[in-house]
């Protein structure tokens, strides 16, 4: 079970915090208003009040324990900062942290964060899309059975083209794109030879693609 | 092409009308401060300052003969709330309408807004899905050109099998699934044939898409 941390319950942590819980992970959430840390009180999650750019309270609170820690502080860009760096030296694996604007994301990543969300400007980007073209999740929800998946390419196609690798006929999979050297290959050609460090993005049904994950 | 309007220019606005023009769209923004507004003249959009909240600055912005207006502005959730109203009266085809809360957003659609939009609950509810699997979304993400939609079928494939449509060499976009009476058949054989009132799933690049939907 993943072990998370929320550092900050405005309305993105507080989002994070509860899809979290329903996705099963285990949440501990830390914010320095009792009232905030309140509302959680009722769930399974470990509620603590407590300011996080203080290392005892981080240390209090069981976060040097988590897998994952999202910094959910938006306005104080100090406070984010300053609690950013503090994870960093816990060395947790993985720090998520909201950003105000860019140069708020850059200073981010360079003192350690892993990952940077931009909720406003995402948002922003998928609603233009939503509005261009029809909404992937929206189409993929209409098909429950329908998954999308990135996997190692399988030993037993290494070297092949697409075509010879049967990933369609035999396992049931469409091969959407392919990931090489951190480019994606969208629709690729079926004579194409699967390399080595290729990743493949491939969509079936989830039980065929779990078979190919075995 | 889509005429779209985009009222207040914060990160979320932005992001909306940048996007837009990049997917080919025609765009007005409108904001009341000049600099915002200034930011967007050397774009192909159509960039005038002015407050929203009066309905003649809307009128000369050229909003009425937008099919879909975003509003987005958060903070002054007055102007917000008066500016939906406006552009309901005007009876524009589809408003969305950035909401700062629930309460918010219920008012919004109360007075008219058909699609609201929380960016920072909703993607704080993505970036926890994002943590728990290998969300589609970051998939897609990684390929910002890919995109997936449900179009009727062509006239020129009704009849033929997948294989012969040519859907994957000519028109460069991988058929995910067909659409039939409302089941959807995943991964279709090669030997299926496309029946006319098929939808049909379909992946690839914005632009190979956009073509075919022509
Ligand atoms: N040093 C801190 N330690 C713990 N919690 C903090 C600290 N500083 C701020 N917070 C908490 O973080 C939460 C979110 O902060 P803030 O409102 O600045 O972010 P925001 O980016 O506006 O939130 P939203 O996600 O709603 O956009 C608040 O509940 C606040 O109490
Ligand atoms: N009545 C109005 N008419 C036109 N523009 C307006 C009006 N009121 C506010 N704006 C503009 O809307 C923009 C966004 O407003 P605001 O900063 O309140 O939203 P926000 O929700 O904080 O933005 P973000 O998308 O960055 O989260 C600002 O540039 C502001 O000038």
């Amino acid at each position: 079970r993943l072990q998370c941390g929320v550092i900050g319950l405005g309305r993105f942590g507080t989002a994070v915090a509860t899809t979290l819980l329903n996705l099963g992970a285990d949440v501990i959430v830390l914010d320095k208003t009792e009232e905030k840390a309140e509302n959680f009180r009722t769930t399974p999650a470990i509620a603590i009040a407590g300011d996080a750019t203080n290392e005892l309270a981080l240390r209090e609170a069981g976060i040097p324990n988590c897998d994952t820690v999202i910094v959910a502080i938006g306005k104080d860009i100090e406070a984010s900062i300053l609690i950013t760096a503090l994870l960093k030296e816990m060395g947790i694996p993985l720090i998520v942290a909201k950003a105000n604007d860019e140069l708020h994301g850059r200073v981010l990543a360079k003192i350690g964060a892993h990952k940077i969300i931009f909720p406003e400007r995402d948002m922003g980007i998928r609603t233009a899309y939503s509005l261009i073209t029809s909404n992937i999740l929206d189409v993929l929800e209409l098909s429950k059975d329908l998954s999308i998946s990135e996997i190692k390419t399988p030993i037993n196609i290494k070297g092949k083209t697409i075509k010879d690798s049967k990933l369609r006929e035999r396992d049931k999979v469409n091969l959407l794109a392919i990931k090489r050297n951190g480019k994606i290959i969208v629709n690729p050609e079926p004579e194409e030879t699967i390399q080595t460090d290729d990743t493949l993005i491939i969509v079936g049904k989830v039980g065929d693609i779990q078979r190919i994950q075995k």
